[in-house]
């Protein structure tokens, strides 16, 4: 990447930055399309020997070699086998059986989590820069378990037992599926080990946003990352005929538009599709559009599909519009024909100056990479986002980090968009996703295993979640994109990742293996479920009052009832109790605690100082909330920290009434 | 129709089998025959996709919806899980 470890605070010079050779004692595990281990980012210039712990191996298939690998990507394997039974044979015309990446997506992001550096990098001169990973010395395994048809959970879990095999620190899963229980979940049940071996496991949040409730890898031992914006963007100018200019965002680099006004016409107008607006293939009538810049609403098929669909109807250009869905929200794509994504407010101006002229003309122009775009960051329409709806008593997602228009490494393989049809080679592309955000956590959690290898994977994510920010540095929430609106921790979970904060936080929440056993008994999980999950016979202890509300877990979700499903007309304030255990990492100190409450709930947290006297040692507090009743459906958020003065503890805390 | 009922229920699907190996009869001295047992006592035809040793026990194999219920009634079996298609993000 060449914004992110700027924006991220990377590149300044702290004290407690580990070493270089502490970083490249970390592995990160990528599970995803496989690695073009050709990139300059996979460069080992300067790396020492492999750890001696590492038993991991570079297989052997198509266009891979052992030689493939070297003291940076130290190994890399392929799980087929789920995915051939389900599919029949690998077409090894279309796909390589081996662990090289036919796609980008996995090149993308094991670059993005621990790529060296690599100068002068950039996708047709766009985000130029020097492009590193997180963890730039750490050093990288890659999985293979996602192919053209889909990524099984057969293969995933087989990747995962020999990741950890090898001896992995880091795992990151930027994939996700339905969430059925815990105990019917394979990347659940496979990351419930891996954390327990002492592995971080971290998972992409998801896509669905902006829908409620959407969230996808929300076990409580995952990391769970959802995205937001960097402060920096890809303009592209659309001037209409009635002297109106607007900014979108592109990153279409081939022959511009000429400098005269075009014809213009909405899709929808051009299509006798009745979803033809949004330029689905083979749905524009080409006598509609040949010549003419053709404005298609988002949605429906790949945002550069329709670029291609109005190329293949004759036109010209594209003017890519959000819906409600999407708001503001603007994703830079190498097109492959000259366009301009537009937000929803402009995209509702360009259709209203087409509508209301007989001639309407536009043409479109591409800019410049621009820094230093506010507000920074933004959460992005796409991520994923809560309640949680398997355990609503655990708030996700954790957290979001960089995910939007995103540089890193690509494959030789495929072009910039993905289509057959883009014959383009670049070594670096710009894409965005939850996938994005992902590794982005999963490198700096190898920074905080370097900083502090004695660090239980729970410890680096109570770290990485208690310094997160919600706020900008003028006090104001992070925004929303989809609509403008404030965040909420639904949107964003403790906040944005601030590394620099997260390698001295002060405490940890250490959420342990038996934590996550109590949790299990607080589901009501049998022992062979609980089993299915650990591997371990566990029995829940009958005399025991296991409750949700006492995972240790860095931040808090409160789901209360109304009085009608509470079963009567009782309208007193309803009263619950957490538990929290807080370890010190720090010197000794005394922390005091604050807490910012909505009118609807009196928060009391006792006691209201913690004091420790040396590190690892460990305090309980309870927090309890007197909720009073409010209408199904309502949302409130508060905030509760813990400061010695010099560091703060932060814990978001959502209430949810249904 | 009875044929189509008949079909789906031919039809092979993949699984993965949760093992309990403390539960691992006394006859096996090596959990991976126990495996192959259990799986052999339920499918002839079926084979093991793989083998899982250090996050899960257990395997993956193809198995019809019957032969499916038959290894889930088996001693030593934890959970029989139907493959699930995940998507990149």
């Amino acid at each position: 990447t060449t914004r992110t470890p700027e924006f991220l605070g990377l590149g300044k010079s702290v004290s407690f930055f580990p070493a270089s050779e502490k970083v490249s004692e970390v592995i990160i595990g990528v599970l995803d399309t496989g690695v073009w281990p050709e990139l300059e980012s996979f460069n080992d210039a300067g790396l020492g020997p492999v750890p001696a712990s590492w038993k991991g191996e570079c297989e052997v298939g198509k266009n891979f070699t052992s030689s493939s690998c070297n003291r940076k990507l130290i190994g890399a394997r392929y799980f087929s086998k789920g995915y051939e039974a389900a599919f029949g044979a690998i077409d090894e015309s279309q796909e390589s059986k081996s662990p090289r990446d036919d796609d980008g997506h996995g090149s993308h992001t094991s670059t993005t989590a621990a790529g060296s550096a690599v100068t002068g990098a950039s996708l047709f001169g766009f985000a130029a820069g020097t492009a590193r990973g997180m963890a730039a010395e750490a050093r990288v395994a890659t999985y293979k378990v996602c192919w053209l048809g889909g990524c099984f959970s057969s293969d995933i879990l087989a990747a995962i037992d020999k990741a950890v095999e090898d001896g992995v620190n880091v795992l990151s899963l930027s994939l996700g599926g339905s969430s059925p229980d815990y105990y019917r979940d394979n990347v659940a049940i496979g990351a419930f080990s891996a954390a327990a071996q002492g592995v971080f496991v971290s998972c992409s949040a998801g896509n669905g946003g902006p829908s409620s409730g959407t969230l996808s890898n929300v076990a409580p031992w995952i990391t769970t990352v959802g995205a937001g914006t960097l402060d920096r963007d890809f303009p592209a100018y659309v001037t209409l005929g009635n002297g109106k200019k607007i900014t979108g965002e592109s990153l279409y680099s081939g022959k511009p538009l000429p400098d005269s006004l075009l014809p213009i016409v909405y899709a929808g107008n051009a299509s006798n599709s009745t979803s033809g607006s949004l330029c689905l293939s083979s749905t524009l009538n080409p006598a509609k559009v040949a010549g003419k810049i053709v404005v298609c609403d988002r949605g429906g098929n790949s945002r550069v599909q329709k670029g291609l669909v109005v190329k293949e109807a004759g036109g010209v250009g594209m003017i890519l519009a959000n819906t409600e869905a999407y708001g503001e929200e603007q994703l830079a794509d190498a097109h492959l024909t000259p366009t301009a994504a537009v937000g929803k407010k402009s995209g509702d101006a360009i259709k209203s100056y087409i509508s209301s002229d007989a001639n309407p003309t536009a043409t479109i122009s591409t800019g410049t990479t621009r820094l230093g775009v506010q507000p920074s960051p933004v959460v992005a329409a796409f991520s994923s986002r809560g309640p949680n709806l398997l355990t609503p008593h655990i708030l996700k997602p954790d957290l979001i980090a960089p995910g939007v228009n995103i540089l890193a490494g690509w494959t030789g393989g495929a072009g910039p968009t993905g289509l057959d049809s883009d014959k383009r080679h670049v070594a670096f592309n710009i894409i965005s996703g939850t996938s994005m955000s992902c590794p982005h956590i999963s490198g700096l959690a190898a920074l905080l295993k370097a900083a502090h290898p004695d660090w239980s994977p729970a410890a680096i994510r109570s770290a990485l979640m208690t310094t997160a920010y919600s706020t900008y540095k003028n006090g104001e929430v992070i925004q929303d994109v989809s609509n403008g609106s404030p965040s909420t921790p639904f949107d964003i979970g403790a906040g944005h990742v601030n590394p620099t904060a997260a390698l001295d936080p002060g405490l940890v929440y250490d959420t342990t293996t038996d934590d996550y056993f109590a949790f299990l008994c607080a589901l009501n999980y049998s022992s062979l479920q609980i089993k299915v999950i650990s591997k371990r016979d566990f029995t829940c202890n009958g005399n025991k009052n296991y409750k949700l509300e006492d995972l240790n877990y860095p931040s808090f979700a409160v789901p209360l009832e109304t009085p009608s499903t509470r079963g009567g007309e009782d309208v007193a304030p309803t009263t619950v109790k957490y538990t929290r255990t807080l370890t010190n990492k720090g010197a000794p100190s005394t922390y005091k605690v604050s807490v910012t409450a909505p009118k609807e709930v009196k928060i009391v947290v006792e006691p209201e100082s913690l004091s420790f006297a040396e590190a690892n040692e460990q305090k309980s507090y309870t927090v309890t909330f007197i909720a009073s009743p409010m209408p199904s459906g309502s949302e409130s958020f508060a905030r509760l920290e813990w400061s010695d003065g010099k560091h703060i503890v932060g814990s978001p805390i959502a209430f949810t009434w249904t | 129709t009875e044929a189509q009922k008949s079909n789906r229920q031919l039809k092979k699907k993949t699984y993965v089998i949760h093992m309990d190996r403390t539960n691992m009869p006394q006859a096996f001295d090596d959990h991976f025959k126990w495996y192959d047992s259990s799986l052999k006592s339920v499918s002839n035809s079926a084979q093991m996709l793989y083998s899982y040793n250090t996050v899960v026990h257990g395997f993956s194999t193809r198995l019809t919806v019957e032969e499916a219920k038959l290894i889930e009634k088996q001693e030593g079996i934890l959970a029989v899980i139907p493959e699930v298609k995940y998507e990149l993000h």
